[in-house]
């Protein structure tokens, strides 16, 4: 995180706020509901608090704007600048000023996101400057999150205490943390391959390795809105050239940046008994068309030409891969042998002799 | 041989105006008079490019471009 130059702050913890006007684009009910959902991420966070006032002067005046509107800041109409924030003060300090000419919503990756772009503007609103951290509130491209799912990354939890403290309560707060890639601590969710990519997902994030550029780190959410965080398993359907995705007992399949219509659909579809409440790790055999699926200290194997599971499974991991498991975080085929991540670790697994060849760290996967 | 000559200045204008809007700072009040435009734009690029974790080149490439032309806040990123 980074506070803005001269550390700018308000001098007391109680303060206020008015919405001089409204969007066309939402309801009043809902434009007054996310800055208030956005004032509590603050709130929570800190020992802020935020009292509405419906007539005189507030600290923070919010209002919705349109091009040149005589703060020296004009506004670009749709897309590009969003909004600005003005940082603690008197008079147009901590002020938020949104750009009209957006398509500005509530819900839906349709349009901007008020809520998420109020939390935004109001950290600046706050003392907080933009910060380098990709996966922060306060990075300043805009970034969609499911509003209901959304937690302050820790970056920004720390930047707020660092101008106003730590919340008067023994239990403080924490957020997710943006994944560093050479981190000797880095495990992954689910590992890939996808036309000749790789992507390796933590969190509410993926990495894409792609063999002629460097390593990049994405939100799940910029690629596909409707997927969840956290993705469990993964694979690569070569007879479909699809991705398929799993978490708990659902799953996603993707054509490119497309998800498939009528997804997601229960895993009990693909012949998975009840019991199984979450796939833990799968990959794909292109020669054989058969996938492998690992769930605890079991696996089964799916014939994808034929669609269905396999009769004789689950059997024991340990049966016939010696030296896996139990526990799976991701698998993934690549240039004939089956790489197992568990932790920090991965397992090369080579078929043919049916032994573990050698252990590595995760992170060598991702040039570390 | 020069290819799409246009494209290259509607883009050049556009990397300025960027970089004057996001990364205007202090510095270039007391960069040396000598300095020309060039020079600055290309330390203010690299700049950039350090913020978002891209290659740093102090050249627009299409990875830097693509990241100037993402949705954002309009508040620059360096300086007050």
């Amino acid at each position: 995180f980074t506070l803005t130059d001269g550390n700018p702050k308000w001098k007391r913890t109680n303060i206020t706020y008015r919405i001089l006007n409204y969007t066309p684009d939402m309801h009043q009910s809902d434009v007054d509901n996310a800055i208030k959902k956005a004032l509590e991420v603050w709130s929570n966070a800190s020992p802020l608090t935020f009292k509405r006032l419906y007539d005189g002067i507030a600290d923070i005046m919010i209002s919705f704007e349109v091009r040149d509107h005589r703060d020296n800041s004009p506004f670009d109409g749709p897309n590009g600048i969003l909004a600005h924030a003005f940082q603690p003060g008197d008079n147009i300090g901590g002020d938020v000023h949104f750009d009209e000419e957006e398509s500005w919503s509530s819900k839906g990756t349709r349009g901007y996101n008020l809520f998420i772009v109020a939390a935004h503007e109001l950290g600046h609103s706050m003392g907080l400057s933009h910060s380098d951290d990709a996966g922060a509130l306060m990075y300043p491209t805009y970034s969609y999150t499911e509003p209901h799912l959304f937690r302050l990354p820790q970056d920004d939890i720390d930047g707020i205490q660092a101008i106003y403290g730590k919340l008067d309560n023994p239990v403080q707060p924490t957020g997710p943390t943006t994944p560093k890639a050479c981190d000797p601590r880095t495990t992954f969710d689910a590992v890939a391959s996808i036309r000749g990519e790789m992507m390796f997902f933590k969190g509410r994030q993926f990495w894409r390795k792609h063999p002629q550029l460097d390593l990049e780190l994405y939100f799940i959410a910029l690629f596909w809105p409707n997927l969840p965080s956290r993705i469990e398993a993964a694979y690569e359907n070569y007879e479909k050239d699809q991705l398929v995705l799993f978490k708990g007992n659902q799953y996603w399949v993707l054509n490119g940046y497309d998800i498939q219509y009528g997804y997601p659909k229960s895993i009990y579809h693909l012949g998975f008994p009840k019991t199984v409440k979450k796939i833990d790790a799968a990959f794909s055999d292109p020669e054989s068309g058969k996938t492998y699926f690992f769930v605890g200290n079991k696996y089964w194997r799916y014939d994808e030409i034929r669609q269905t599971m396999e009769a004789g499974y689950p059997k024991n991991i340990a049966q016939t891969f010696k030296g896996v498991g139990p526990k799976i975080d991701a698998a993934l085929q690549h240039d004939g042998y089956v790489y197992f991540f568990q932790g920090t670790k991965v397992l090369q697994f080579n078929p043919n002799s049916r032994r573990v060849q050698s252990v590595q760290r995760s992170n060598t996967w991702l040039n570390c | 041989a020069p290819v799409d000559l246009v494209r290259n200045d509607v883009d050049m204008n556009f990397v300025k105006n960027y970089l004057n809007n996001y990364y205007s700072s202090e510095d270039e009040a007391i960069a040396p008079f000598y300095y020309d435009d060039n020079v600055t734009l290309a330390e203010k690029l690299k700049k950039m490019q350090q913020f978002f974790g891209l290659e740093v080149t102090g050249n627009p490439d299409s990875e830097t471009l693509a990241v100037m032309k993402k949705p954002r806040c309009g508040v620059p990123d360096l300086g007050t």
